[in-house]
This record gives C-alpha cells, structure tokens and sequence, in this order.
C-alpha cells in the first residue's frame, strides 16, 4: 500500500459501532455513570442524549475529582450530581466521509475519536488499539 | 524513510525519562497512590521499589474495584490496603536496546510500554502518544 492510499482510506472499517460502546446519558447521576465505567473497565466513555447525539465524554478521573473533597470522600454527591455537571466536551469528533489522515491525527492526543454521520447522528468510536494495528500491519506487508 | 528503517530505529527518541514519570512503591498504601493517580491525571502508572525496578502497574480502576464493596464503598480500605495487594503485573516491558518494531506491536494492546536497560534498571515509558505522532510524521513526509 501506497503512503497515499493509506492516509485516503476510508474510516468504517477501523469502527466499532454504537451497539458495542459502553455510554451513559446526560441526566443519568455520576453514581450510574461509575458504576458503567467501573463495570465496562473503561477509562473514559460517550454521554449520548436521548436521540442518540453526543453530548460530552466522562471518565473515572473526572467523577472521582469531583468527589474528593479536602476533608473526605464525598460519595453522597454520586447519588445527587448529574453526569452533564461533570462530563468535558473536549472531545475528538469526525464526519464517517473524513479519511483515515484525520482520525490518525486526532489520535495523537485523544484515546479514542467519535464518529457521526453528516446528520450529526453517533455511528460509533476508533480507538488507538485499532490504529495502531492497522500501522503495525501496513509496516509488515 | 524506508518501511524498514522504521521498524529497525531505535527506541531511544520515544522515551519519556524516568525523573518526568508519575510512580508509586509497592509498600504505600491505597489512599497515597489513589492521591498521586488524581493529582497526575493519569489512568494507570508504574510501581517501583526502593532500588527503582518495575513490580507492576496500578489504576484508579483498580483501586475502585478494589474499595467498592457490595452495599457501599468501602473506604476504610484506602488507608490499610497497599498497593502490592492490588497492583497488575500484566506490563508490556522491553530492553533500550530492542527496535521500534517491538514497541510499535505492544503499544496496540497496552497505553505506554515500559523501557528497562540490560540490568533491568527502570528507564521511563513510551506512550501511544509518541508512537502515533512518529507515525503520523512518516505518513507526511
Ligand atoms: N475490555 C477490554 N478488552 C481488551 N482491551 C482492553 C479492554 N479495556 C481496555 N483495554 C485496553 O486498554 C486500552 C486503554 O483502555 P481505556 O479504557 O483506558 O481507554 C479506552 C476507552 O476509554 C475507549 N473505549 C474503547 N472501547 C470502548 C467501548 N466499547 N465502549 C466505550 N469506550 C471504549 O477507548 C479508549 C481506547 O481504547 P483502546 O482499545 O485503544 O485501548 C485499550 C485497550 O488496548
Ligand atoms: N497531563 C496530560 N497532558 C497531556 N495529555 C494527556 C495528559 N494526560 C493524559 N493525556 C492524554 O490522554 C491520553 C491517555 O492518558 P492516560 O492517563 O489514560 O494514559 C497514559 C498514562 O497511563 C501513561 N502515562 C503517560 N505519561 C505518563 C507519565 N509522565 N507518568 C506516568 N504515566 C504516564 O501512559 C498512558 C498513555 O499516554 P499517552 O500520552 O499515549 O495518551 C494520553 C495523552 O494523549
């Protein structure tokens, strides 16, 4: 394969689709959330509304963060504060019509990066893991 | 550069040093590495003894696991645990003197790859990071 043709290649063969990734919903409270990504074994996961558009990404990090006060281990907050209180926006997002380049730069700095369709609906996530596999198989043709 | 130089280059460019990486020892207790994990914002990072030679990895997810008992979390855990009774030795670990070609194939199923001398001296880490803004400066050369 051509240099060329790899950074052109099309993105939905990297996609692991929305039915396989673990995500929670804006209003749901960071208790659910943890409970989700303590179950999942996920570090960080989507929040998608409910018409499944992305709203944010939350993560262990944050959840604890906002638990751990000065003194103690503030868990009544899980059952009070809501996941969009919580959840960042800084998330990695590209079009499923963008190539490959696109996603391979995002993932410098982003575990995983979202994909929607030009409607703006959530089609799914390419991890790194999935990157890095394609590139270590492109180095051995 | 050739798809073989690549994969034959050393290692060494990639290194985060060990002085710049977060770690714990395997004698501290839970409440200590879950604080360095939180202040570091890292999601999982070494454990190294007292003569600086790899033992294992902890996570936040591990300390979760670890703390959330049935009915509640258990937070009495965090100061009598330590972190040698929860710590993964699951490591992707390689010699400085082993190519790129070895690192590139950890780095799909692990976030960062430790680096050790002959001695088995602990010398930092090679994250994804690096390993995809190498690759990604190869495909735009
Ligand atoms: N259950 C499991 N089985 C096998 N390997 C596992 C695993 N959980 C974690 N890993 C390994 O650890 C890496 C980091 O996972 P992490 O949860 O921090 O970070 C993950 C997570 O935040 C997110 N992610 C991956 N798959 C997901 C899914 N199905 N649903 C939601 N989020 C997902 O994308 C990040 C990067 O994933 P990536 O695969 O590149 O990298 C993964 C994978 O190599
Ligand atoms: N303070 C920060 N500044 C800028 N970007 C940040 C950051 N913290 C996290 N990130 C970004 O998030 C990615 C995942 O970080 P994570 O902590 O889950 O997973 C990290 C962490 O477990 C470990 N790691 C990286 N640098 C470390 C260090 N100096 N000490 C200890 N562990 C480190 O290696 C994993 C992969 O790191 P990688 O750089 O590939 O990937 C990082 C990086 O792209």
């Amino acid at each position: 394969e051509l240099k060329e043709d790899v950074l052109n290649r099309s993105i939905t063969t990297f996609l692991i689709s929305a039915d396989q990734v673990a995500h929670v919903q804006p209003d749901n409270n960071l208790e659910h959330a943890l409970l989700v990504l303590v179950k999942s074994g996920y570090t960080a996961i989507p929040v998608l509304d409910t018409n499944f558009k992305l709203q944010g990404l939350i993560s262990k990090a944050q959840i604890l963060d906002s638990i751990l006060g000065i003194e103690r281990i503030e868990h009544e907050k899980l059952g009070e504060w809501k996941v969009k209180e919580v959840m960042t926006d800084n998330i990695a997002c590209v079009n499923d019509d963008q190539p490959f380049e696109k996603v391979l730069s995002l993932s410098i700095n982003h575990p995983f990066v979202c994909v929607e369709n030009t409607q703006g609906a959530f089609l799914g996530i390419i991890p790194r893991s999935k990157i890095l596999a394609y590139i270590n198989g492109y180095f051995h043709e």
